[in-house]
């Protein structure tokens, strides 16, 4: 049955969608078949694959709140065979305060129930959260068996990483005990400045073999890709980006045994 | 009386904390007097000056719920004279589902009403909000006359803009006529890949002299001297980012015509 993977660190703007995106397409040019849902009400992943939503289109929106039917919002990514979404749209806003309000008797398991019968469909199932702590982020961390935190090497990140294994700690305590970490993944790394080395050695420190031997590389080509609605491998298959993703693939693609 | 600017962008890692962290600090050299609110339960802005918060202390989140009083809670940055901050912490999480709970009448008026006796005190009050639209980031936008929006050079920064502005908007009908945009700044800038240059002509054809002159350039000192607890200016006054945020400090202060 599929993997069920979350993208998740609550500092914003250290390539959790560039990951989630990046890794889905990754896994689906190794011919396994991947559904990546969107739980951002930015929808970054969404339009990050070029994907428009119409006003009528189900989403992750009405799919968690159950006015629509999950395999009536799935979409496929049509430049990768195997490669499918749960598009997201700013409506999802909406969603946190319904969420909370009570109608629902364990809004944190919504997700977990909605991807319920999906899973032998799918080989992974890569779920791209928000930079928070919310009720969204808190859905992705109970339908998902394992997390993969992507992280910068500066301050405010390491910063952050206290509070989310906090989080991570509750969850598995409360609402997820099999939430394991996936691990670890330096992002937007530039070897030169000393900040970079330090930061390193205290991650690498802490979380030892979790951290992932591919590191992702500071790369103008991953930042290029979303405005032409393609993952990297698809708009510069020699650039750097593709190939660390490429090869974080075939990390994660190891560790299945 | 004081004015008051939130730092706001849903999107996550555009540079809110640097800026709002850097502008205060700047603003306290010109012989301001400044007070820097930090609602961002990550309370980076707070870890940034090198505040250590004991459980004990008062934070924003005691202030706003009521449970102590915001002169108990404000702490002097020893290093500049003119620059105090009300410190985060990150029981401010648990803020956000009780702010919702309706034991408040009017839940996105509490910042204001708790900064309504310190305007006077202060030349400018900055608050630094999280990357989210949820209940804290709309006590900011409520409690500010206007607002300051980082954004990168980016794809997904671009497509964050309209949700900012429609939720401005919204906030400007229902609950703060008076809010205004200060101005958009260009944060992280690389001038060197395309990409930059077609963001930047973008936002720069949407806003027009909205648009800060000056431009925030990347520079790692920024992002050191965080891990010092110190502003760059402190930190290393010779470099770029020291110079850029000097720069747009003026620009605000010629601004106050
Ligand atoms: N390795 C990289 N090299 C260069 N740019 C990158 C890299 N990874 C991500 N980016 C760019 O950096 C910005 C932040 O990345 P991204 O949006 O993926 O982060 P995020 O964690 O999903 O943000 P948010 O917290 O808002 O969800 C984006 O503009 C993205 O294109
Ligand atoms: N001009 C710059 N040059 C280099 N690094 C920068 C610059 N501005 C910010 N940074 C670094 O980039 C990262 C993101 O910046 P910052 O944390 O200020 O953004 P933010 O919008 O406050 O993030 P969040 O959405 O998590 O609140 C930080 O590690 C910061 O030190
Ligand atoms: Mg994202
Ligand atoms: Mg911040």
């Amino acid at each position: 049955a599929g993997k069920v993977i979350a993208i998740a660190n609550q500092k914003g703007g250290v390539g959790k969608t560039t990951t989630a995106v990046n890794i889905g397409a990754s896994l689906a040019v190794a011919e396994r078949k991947v559904l990546l849902v969107d739980i951002d009400p930015q929808a970054n992943a969404t339009t990050g694959l070029g994907i428009k939503v119409s006003k009528t289109q189900p989403t992750t929106y009405e799919v968690l709140l159950g006015l629509a039917d999950i395999n009536d919002a799935v979409v496929p990514y049509p430049e990768l065979k195997g490669l499918f979404v749960l598009p997201s749209h700013i409506r999802l806003v909406g969603a946190q305060v319904e969420l909370r309000r009570g109608s629902f008797e364990k809004p944190e398991f919504l997700l977990r129930e909605r991807l319920q019968n999906l899973r032998e469909e799918y080989d992974y199932i890569i779920i791209d959260c928000p930079p928070s702590l919310g009720i969204l982020t808190i859905n992705g961390l109970v339908a998902a068996k394992t997390v993969l935190i992507p992280i910068q090497c500066e301050y405010y990140s390491l910063e952050g990483l206290g509070q989310l294994l906090m989080t991570l700690n509750r969850i598995r305590k409360t609402l997820n005990p099999r939430l394991r970490i996936e691990g670890v993944l330096l992002t937007m790394y530039d070897p030169r400045p000393n900040l970079t080395k330090q930061v390193e050695q205290q991650i690498r420190s802490y979380f030892g073999h979790k951290v992932y031997k591919t590191v992702i590389h500071r790369n103008v080509r991953l930042a290029e890709a979303p405005s032409f609605g393609k993952p990297v491998i698809l708009y510069d298959i020699s650039s750097k980006g593709a190939q660390n993703y490429l090869s974080l693939a075939q990390e994660i693609i190891d560790g299945e045994g």
